[in-house]
């Protein structure tokens, strides 16, 4: 999950 | 980075120079949204706080910071430099309306109850309805200047290609985040009216004009 938290778009 | 994406972040980034342009080369903000701007600096900055926690890349993060930059500097323009030429009669819609409900909803619906996290996705559903404020004066007026129009269409087009990417980033990387990919719907379909009259009238070298 935290990979997914990490916003990579802006 | 794929070439949707990559496309919806320049035509994001067109859209703001244009803007700021328009206001300048013309010295006047008219037609312009006020509240749409504000809307936008909130979403700019309560979505990118994680430059203070999270790394991305050096593209990821000049764009960021060019984003909020960009939107408080328009503020400045519309509030103190050309105040004279701001549409403030017109510019009446009413934003807390727009801002509270974002705000419930991301402390409802969101990925995680941190407060960077629930931010960021209040950021993401206030980004969806920014944008009303402004076809709400363009809609009073009953007009907008074909340079506005650009303005708008290249807006409306960065979250639009945003949704190509997020359909090939599925397929591609597996990957989704339902949240922004629904929002990032709501915003690109307010749009399509307006899509609709870009195409059919200014692209035709006629003024975007709405039927009385």
């Amino acid at each position: 999950i935290l990979d997914q938290l990490k916003h990579d778009e802006l | 980075m794929n070439i949707f994406r990559l496309l919806g972040d320049l035509s994001h980034l067109v859209a703001i120079i244009i803007l700021l342009l328009k206001i300048w080369k013309t010295r006047s903000c008219a037609g312009i949204s006020g509240k749409s701007q504000i809307l936008f600096a909130i979403v700019y900055t309560t979505r990118y706080l994680d430059l203070f926690t999270t790394y991305v890349s050096t593209y990821n993060t000049f764009m960021k910071l060019v984003f909020i930059m960009t939107s408080i500097v328009t503020i400045f323009l519309m509030n103190a430099k050309f105040k004279a030429t701001y549409d403030h009669n017109h510019d009446t819609f009413r934003i807390e309306f727009l801002i509270l409900p974002a705000l419930v909803l991301a402390l409802l619906i969101n990925n995680e109850f941190t407060i960077i996290e629930v931010l960021w996705t209040f950021s993401i559903y206030l980004e969806s309805v920014a944008i009303l404020p402004q076809l709400f004066l363009v809609s009073k007026t009953g007009e907008a200047e074909s340079i506005t129009s650009h303005y708008l269409f290249a807006l409306g087009s960065y979250r639009g290609l945003y949704l190509l990417n997020w359909v090939y980033r599925y397929y591609a990387e597996d990957h989704y985040d339902l949240i922004a990919i629904v929002a990032g719907l709501v915003q690109t379909i307010l749009y399509c009216d307006f899509f609709y009259l870009y195409i059919t009238k200014v692209l035709k070298g006629k003024k975007l004009q709405l039927p009385a």
